[in-house]
């Protein structure tokens, strides 16, 4: 989680 | 997933919608900002470029990553074929360079990693926080806008303003925060403050 390599939001 | 990016999620497709619905059924795309309009797919294909290596993450981002894309590209289509004879360009004069250079500058100047795709996210995340704004202008130029494009406008904003809560929950439930979405997610919904006003008001 967090991580901005993987954005969870649209 | 909270109740408010759940929400937000479906006023964005609710939004889009409208619009789409609203020009077949008028057969114009008379009182909708062209601009802004390109704006948005900007956004959204800057944006959702991680669909090539995140696409077995989640389901339901990328499917609703096609369906922004797809419905974006779509109205772009349309307003430049169908209905292209009901597009006044003389109305949509916003100027757009502004925006994009802007969002490109502070992308460059404060991504989380300066790598290609996170530059590129970053920049569609601020473009989107402005990209109603020829929008916005086109409708104080012309003054008086159909019940229909405020229901969309109002409809495209509730989104990112649901998006604040689900921020706010997820920072206390899940330790989670993202800056650059957060701020430039206030700044989007203060621009569609006066709108919001004008709408419950008028």
């Amino acid at each position: 989680k967090g991580d901005p390599e993987t954005h969870d939001e649209l | 997933m909270n109740i408010f990016r759940i929400g937000g999620d479906l006023s964005h497709l609710i939004s889009i919608f409208i619009l789409l619905h609203k020009m077949r059924t008028s057969k114009s795309c008379i009182g909708i900002s062209f601009k802004s309009q390109v704006l948005y797919l900007i956004v959204y294909v800057t944006r959702y470029l991680d669909l090539l290596w995140t696409f077995q993450h989640s389901t339901y981002n990328s499917l609703m990553k096609i369906i922004f894309i797809g419905s974006s590209a779509y109205t772009i289509y349309l307003m430049l074929n169908d209905f292209k004879p009901t597009h006044d360009p003389n109305i949509d004069t916003f100027k757009v360079e502004y925006l994009i250079g802007g969002s490109a500058i502070l992308a460059l100047l404060f991504p989380y990693k300066w790598t290609t795709s996170e530059v590129l996210w970053s920049f569609s995340i601020w473009l989107e926080s402005v990209a109603i704004l020829p929008q916005l202008f086109m409708l104080q130029r012309t003054g008086e806008a159909e019940t229909i494009t405020t229901h969309y406008i109002f409809a495209l904003g509730a989104y990112r303003a649901l998006y604040i809560p689900n921020w706010l929950c997820r920072y206390l439930f899940e330790n989670f925060t993202d800056p650059i979405a957060i701020i430039a997610g206030i700044i989007q919904t203060i621009l569609y403050s006066d709108f919001f006003y004008i709408y419950y008001t008028k």
